[in-house]
């Protein structure tokens, strides 16, 4: 009889995802070794859910001492293997979208009788402040109990390591005895072991109840609003003020209420605005408008956000139907005009700061519908006086021209699936921008000093929020320099002064064996090229070209699978070597109808074509 | 705490110590004319029952009334009142702060600008001491800048040595201690013994400061100081 680990003849000996967090720039490393016990050749497969926000650096899989290593190229170069691969009757993506926040990297391999194989698979990220925290999130779902199961995070921060915390969807009282999570001054550390016993989903089952989503959170002190952190001639600026008074708001809720938010779509968002109301705060003024095929406003002006005001507004929410079809252009321009002609007025508090939500289900469809004009019409209205944040509900709209629209006005867009808890996913996009402690934030270095900065300048810093800028030190033989930022806070002009000593700086950090020596250069180089591919969404010819062709250039250097390039996997399958590729999805386009490779293997090629998931 | 009073006509100095219980408050200024006034809570040193405890101050409080302002300070952060918003900062800030009628320049670790209104600047320094030191605490100490700029209707244990003072100073003589020789001083109308003595200015090196040659007036600067020092205690910081 074969072990409880031996399923359909493929017995995993081990998994282990080994994390590695440095200043927030998180290394993961995904290793499993598998042999197969069965008599005759089997397909094995490896599957890892890995964060959108992620790049992968590297996959190697080798079988029985032979390593075939992942090729990261230009997506087009890539795409011409891709081609043969797809003109051989087979998918080659690797990839694809996983839910709201992951996307899976899937490869399966044809092992023969009694061969081992081991997959490893690496990839980065900048873990990101929101609310408070740094979050790492980790898909677990192993197909079959595996003999040594591990998770395993060590991570540094020069700052020191305020609070941390690990928890799982799949945790039980057994399986807490084997977490341990622990920091003391810069370090902390998550280990999760669980043996085979303590895997299994009952007493004698031979499945896993290992089947859910990990998290590690934590964040770090704060006694000093900012901190510089430099090796190898990059450095790294964090910086994240704290106890600053909020900056009063003015609200500008754009809502469609076109017929397609019939049902529960429009019960959801009745219900975020009608909690976001509960939050606001007295200070801060508001209005609704809403549209379909016309523009409704609830007020004609804003509206300080008085106890008696806010319970009109609830009622008013309470009151919305659904009718019409979609005209984003006029309800649009209504918001920007009111948000203007407050300020014009002094109406709105001399400090205080506008933002405009708009939410909608659909695309223009009435009014005015070419995307292009409609973008046209808010940049000019809008001037880059306030943000617009787009919140695209459900799939049926055109996402890119939201991102785009409110990239070009200093917002984000933000899509809101359709499920259960969307009306907590407005609210949740509400609290981030809810509490905004500076304004027209920029962050100044000296110009002879330092070269190659990411974006130095923030319309807005929320609180629990982080801004990180990141640059390359021209001159190697620099001792100091200071850093400096500036912005408005809901009182008072604030500039705050980082001096930075450049040698005891890289000395403290080359003295932490934690450290994986050039962090915080492909930190600089991950949040560059996110950087530019972001702006890249917003421009045209030339200057899209440059964009691209700099993003290209550090994906290539430093080993990303960015939306520019792609990963070609060379893989055996009966003596002759076949190629897979592995690309990023992007959040814009419509779900790819890819299966993925390991599904597609045992299959003939069907007769539907396939689509092939590219960043263009 | 220590009291430093400069003389420039004079080109000397008189100091002053008062002691009074950790936990009393002190009116240091007080400007009725521009609304400024300053006040500190005396600490003492960590173990209690010591005989002859030092004592500092650990807290100090200003206000401008007029520009509905309040600004607090101890040995661990800093805070800002604008009505009832207030800002907290740290001293690992280095920071500068501006809003109407004010300026805050928070030096990491070191000390504080504050300026208010046409220009009177205060100066308050962080002394830090070793934290596992079995007696001492870090404590602060307030300089003013541009005093001229006050009223003359300033008062408090600093504010009324803001207007010219004169003194007299005659048949100096052996003290108890051979190295600081007493001497009769007539000042307010009062004839005192003094003793010459030296005090610590930090505002240039907070770790060692420099020493200011002084007349001590003795028993809490009675008689160099108007009324008794216990009419100087207040119920609040502000």
């Amino acid at each position: 009889s074969l072990p409880d680990t031996v399923l359909n003849g493929i017995e995993v000996y081990s998994t282990k995802i080994s994390c590695k967090v440095t200043s927030r720039f998180a290394h993961n490393v995904v290793v499993t070794r598998a042999v197969n016990r069965a008599d005759t050749a089997k397909e094995i497969s490896f599957d890892v859910e890995l964060p959108k926000t992620a790049f992968i650096t590297s996959f190697t899989m080798t079988i029985d001492g032979v390593t075939y290593p992942g090729n990261i190229k230009e997506k087009e170069v890539a795409k011409k293997q891709y081609d043969k691969a797809v003109s051989q009757g087979k998918t080659a993506g690797l990839v694809k979208a996983s839910g709201r926040k992951l996307e899976k990297f899937t490869v399966s391999v044809n092992v023969a009788a009694g061969s081992k194989v081991t997959f490893e698979l690496i990839y980065e990220e900048l873990l990101k402040r929101h609310l408070g925290k740094y979050e790492m999130f980790l898909k677990i779902q192993p197909k079959q109990l595996i003999n040594h199961f591990e998770i395993e995070a060590d991570i540094f921060e020069p700052q020191g390591i305020s609070s941390l915390d690990a928890e799982a969807t799949f945790m039980t009282n057994d399986l807490l005895g084997v977490l341990t999570k622990s920091f003391s001054g810069k370090k902390g550390h998550v280990s999760f072991k669980p043996t085979l016993d303590q895997q299994r989903s009952c007493s004698n089952c031979t499945t896993s109840l290992l089947n859910g989503d990990f998290t590690i959170t934590y964040d770090v002190n704060r006694e000093s609003p900012a901190n510089v952190q430099i090796v190898n001639g990059y450095f790294v600026h964090f910086f994240a003020p704290k106890d600053l008074p909020v900056v009063p708001k003015n609200v500008v809720f754009v809502i469609d209420v076109s017929g397609s938010m019939y049902g529960r779509k429009l019960v959801q968002t009745k219900e975020a605005l009608l909690k976001i109301l509960e939050d606001m705060k007295e200070e801060d003024y508001l209005n609704f408008i809403l549209f379909s095929s016309d523009v409704t406003v609830w007020k004609d002006t804003l509206i300080k956000a008085t106890p008696e005001n806010l319970k009109e507004a609830k009622d008013f929410v309470k009151n919305i139907q659904d009718q019409g079809m979609t005209n984003i252009n006029d309800g649009l321009m209504r918001g920007i005009k009111m948000l203007n002609e407050a300020r014009e007025a002094n109406v709105i508090p001399k400090r205080s700061t506008s933002l405009i939500i708009m939410l909608t289900d659909g695309e223009a469809n009435v009014g005015e519908s070419r995307v292009e004009k409609i973008q046209e019409n808010v940049r000019n209205a809008i001037e880059g006086k306030f943000p617009l944040y787009n919140l695209g509900f459900g799939y049926n709209l055109n996402y890119d021209f939201l991102e785009k629209m409110a990239l070009e006005n200093h917002g984000l867009a933000r899509r809101i699936y359709e499920d259960s808890d969307a009306d907590l996913q407005m609210q949740g996009f509400y609290d981030e921008v809810a509490n905004p402690l500076l304004v027209d934030v920029e962050v100044q270095y000296p110009e002879n000093a330092i070269a190659d900065i990411t974006q130095n300048n923030y319309q807005h810093f929320y609180d629990g929020s982080e801004i990180v800028v990141a640059g390359r030190l021209v001159d190697q033989d620099l001792n100091s320099f200071t850093a400096d930022v500036k912005g408005q806070g809901a009182l008072n002009d604030l500039t705050f002064t980082e001096e930075v000593d450049v040698k005891e700086t890289e000395k403290a950090l080359k003295e932490q064996k934690y450290i994986f020596g050039d962090f915080i250069e492909r930190l600089w180089a991950y949040l560059t090229i996110q950087q530019l591919l972001e702006k890249r969404k917003n421009v045209q010819g030339e200057e899209k070209e440059n964009l691209t062709a700099q993003a290209l250039e550090l994906s290539l250097k430093y080993h990303f699978v960015t939306p520019l390039t792609s990963m070609v996997v060379t893989k055996p399958e009966d003596n002759i070597e076949q190629e897979a590729v592995a690309d990023k999805p992007l959040e814009g386009k419509p779900e790819p109808i890819t299966s993925s490779y390991a599904t597609q293997y045992h299959h003939q090629p069907p007769a539907k074509p396939y689509y092939y998931v590219d960043g263009d | 705490p220590h009291f430093i009073i400069r003389v420039p006509e004079k080109e000397d100095a008189l100091c002053f110590n008062i002691n009074e219980e950790p936990g009393v408050v002190l009116n240091l200024i007080r400007d009725p004319s521009t609304g400024i006034s300053i006040s500190g809570q005396i600490i003492g040193e960590k173990k209690v029952n010591v005989k002859n405890q030092k004592t500092y101050f650990g807290r100090l409080g200003i206000v401008n009334t007029r520009a509905d302002l309040k600004i607090e300070v101890t040995t661990q952060k800093i805070t800002l009142w604008k009505g009832l918003d207030q800002t907290n900062f740290t001293w690992m800030n280095t920071v500068m702060v501006k809003q109407e009628g004010l300026s805050l320049q928070i030096n990491r670790k070191k000390n504080i600008v504050v300026s208010i209104g046409d220009g009177v600047s205060f100066v308050i320094i962080l002394h830090q001491v070793w934290k596992n030191l079995p007696y001492h605490h870090d404590f602060l100490g307030l300089y003013t800048v541009d005093s001229h700029r006050m009223s003359v209707q300033t008062h408090g244990l600093l504010g009324q040595f803001f207007h010219p003072i004169d003194f007299e100073v005659f048949d100096v003589r052996p003290g108890s201690d051979p190295s600081k020789p007493d001497a009769t001083m007539m000042v307010k109308n009062h004839k005192l013994t003094v003793t010459r003595g030296w005090q610590k200015d930090y505002r240039k090196d907070p770790r060692h400061g420099s020493e200011v040659p002084c007349w001590f007036i003795h028993n809490n600067g009675a008689g160099l100081i108007d009324g008794s020092h216990t009419d100087y205690i207040v119920s609040d910081i502000f």
